[in-house]
């Protein structure tokens, strides 16, 4: 079953 | 004070249409660089960001930065109500919470201002890295459109995967599979039906086909739409505007467990 990541763990609240 | 005029108001009812299906409320943001905006899906799965530089308004004048926070649907209400030729100036005042429209027919014979509250939102920022992608795909954007409508009709997600061969688009549903496979194409009569793939790795990754045909809805703003893809990093799915800015779609991965 995939997956759906979240932005979140891509990038950092500027 | 807050002063923009856009002679081709289209464009700005063409951006609203392009981001209101993903994010319902959102910050504009006013600088002397330009109208932008950054806000994410209520999921936090995909990203919206917005440039329209100030170069690319008739007049534009911004005293100081200014965050305006606007619900979408109400702001496209507003926009639905100029005319398509229409010149669409916004204003505000510093402090103030609302935020007036302008339209003026070309003619100048009709000229009418449609005022909305701002409102208050918490909007976390992200902060985006320039980075290396594995492959970059330049296709037009209205093939790109189709491929994402079709597929949908067989599965929920795409697998988007570049290889030597080109690039292939699969899914997989209840009723079968499918797979379009593109290569690269430059001979063709006019440079915006080119298809070009740039890749410096092999790249494959998974996506959900209801952001990516959320993310079409911007294909009215550009012939062309590049896609960029690393096997790290979430996709960006770009529509450049003319003379003016761009809109860039990010959208996160799905991933086996």
């Amino acid at each position: 079953k995939a997956v759906q990541l979240s932005l979140t763990e891509f990038y950092r609240s500027a | 004070m807050l002063e923009l005029r856009l002679v081709q108001g289209s464009l700005l009812k063409k951006v609203l249409d392009a981001i209101k299906e993903l994010v319902k409320d959102a910050n504009f943001d006013c600088s002397t660089t330009g109208f932008s905006l950054q806000a994410m899906d209520s999921s936090h799965v995909a990203l919206v960001s917005l440039l329209l530089r100030a170069e690319g308004f008739e007049h534009y004048r911004c005293d100081r930065n200014l965050s305006m926070g606007m619900n979408l649907d109400n702001m496209a209400k507003m926009l639905k109500c100029s005319g398509n030729d229409d010149i669409i100036t916004i204003k505000a005042d510093d402090g103030s919470d609302s935020v007036t429209f302008m339209f003026e027919s070309p003619t100048q014979d009709k000229i009418s201002d449609f005022e909305m509250k701002l409102m208050d939102i918490d909007s976390e920022h992200l902060g985006i890295p320039e980075a290396e992608y594995h492959a970059i795909i330049r296709m037009p954007s209205a093939e790109f459109a189709k491929i994402c409508r079709d597929l949908a009709s067989i599965g929920d997600t795409v697998v988007i995967s570049v290889s030597k061969e080109g690039v292939k688009f699969s899914t997989r549903g209840d009723i079968g599979a499918a797979n379009v496979v593109l290569r690269q194409n430059t001979t063709v009569d006019k440079p915006e039906e080119a298809t070009i793939i740039e890749m410096n790795e092999p790249v494959s990754l998974t996506f959900a086909l209801r952001y990516m045909n959320s993310f079409t809805k911007a294909t009215p703003l550009s012939n062309i739409v590049t896609i960029s893809l690393s096997s790290e990093l979430p996709v960006v799915v770009e529509y450049k505007i003319a003379e003016m800015g761009y809109i860039r779609f990010y959208l996160a991965p799905k991933i086996e467990e």
